[in-house]
């Protein structure tokens, strides 16, 4: 039922 | 220095439940206007955004910024100690190796005294960035923590589809299939109760059903719960307090 994409895909470490 | 006195320990305790199963470590900072806290859960697909205005205090001091870094499970354990009523005390030094916790009920005269061991805790701080979104929803808390426990029951996969005039909860699993549909209304003499819909574009958007019975654990904080969709960011649900809020960014899943 599809991929689970990550957080870290969308907001990048500071 | 820092003092930050709630005016009921029931309202600290609310927060640290709503978002203490998803995760663990989390770093507190406490700066001169409030609290703020973030931690992304063990498999990256779910991140908590915390912020408690001083506002939300009933007394609230804190001199130099300082990081409070803190094992939720044991916070819980000394958080439950203290009655819901009693007001209670957050008190750090500004190099603390322990947080001071002091629960006073001031009817009975009684104080309870708690101290947590702090820990250095290793997380990175990710830049949240004001994102667009293509529908945002307002409705009620217990509406929608009722919707996710139904269907989460069949299938670890829930998608939520929004038009214009419909937002629908659906899932498919092993053992059959389930949807809920919803409509925007205002009801005029209970407010909290209304559902509004403001929609951009249509979404139609697959979450995991384990994030989402995490998230609706902070309904106890808000009678309303707002949800901002798109097909392009993570969702965000949110449960605002008197001053302040406690985000869950969820990432989606996507069919290949």
């Amino acid at each position: 039922q599809g991929k689970q994409r990550s957080i870290s895909d969308f907001f990048p470490s500071e | 220095m820092l003092e930050a006195k709630f005016e009921q320990a029931s309202l600290f305790k609310r927060i640290i439940d709503g978002f203490k199963d998803c995760v663990q470590l989390v770093n507190f900072q406490c700066k001169e206007d409030g609290i703020i806290a973030q931690a992304v859960d063990d498999s990256r697909v779910l991140l908590v955004s915390l912020e408690i205005g001083k506002d939300a205090f009933q007394e609230f001091r804190c001199d130099h910024p300082i990081t409070l870094g803190m094992d939720l499970n044991s916070l819980s354990k000394i958080l439950r100690c203290g009655n819901n009523t009693d007001s209670l005390t957050l008190i750090a030094d500004d190099t603390p190796d322990s947080l001071l916790l002091l629960f006073e009920d001031t009817k009975r005269e009684r104080i309870s005294e708690y101290s947590l061991k702090l820990m250095d805790i290793d997380a990175d701080f990710l830049k949240i960035e004001e994102l667009q979104y293509d529908t945002t929803i307002m409705m009620p808390s217990a509406d929608f923590s009722k919707t996710v426990r139904d269907l989460s029951q069949l299938s670890d996969s829930l998608n939520i589809l929004v038009t214009k005039e419909t937002i629908k909860f659906v899932t498919d699993g092993d053992i059959g299939s389930g949807s809920v549909i919803m409509k925007p209304f205002i009801d005029m003499e209970n407010p909290d109760e209304s559902i509004k819909l403001e929609m951009e574009q249509p979404v139609d958007l697959t979450f995991g059903s384990k994030y989402l019975l995490d998230i609706v654990k902070g309904s106890a904080l808000s009678n309303k719960i707002g949800i901002r969709l798109s097909s392009e960011a993570p969702a965000l649900f949110q449960f605002d307090l008197t001053s302040g809020f406690l985000q869950f960014f969820l990432a989606p899943k996507f069919s290949d």
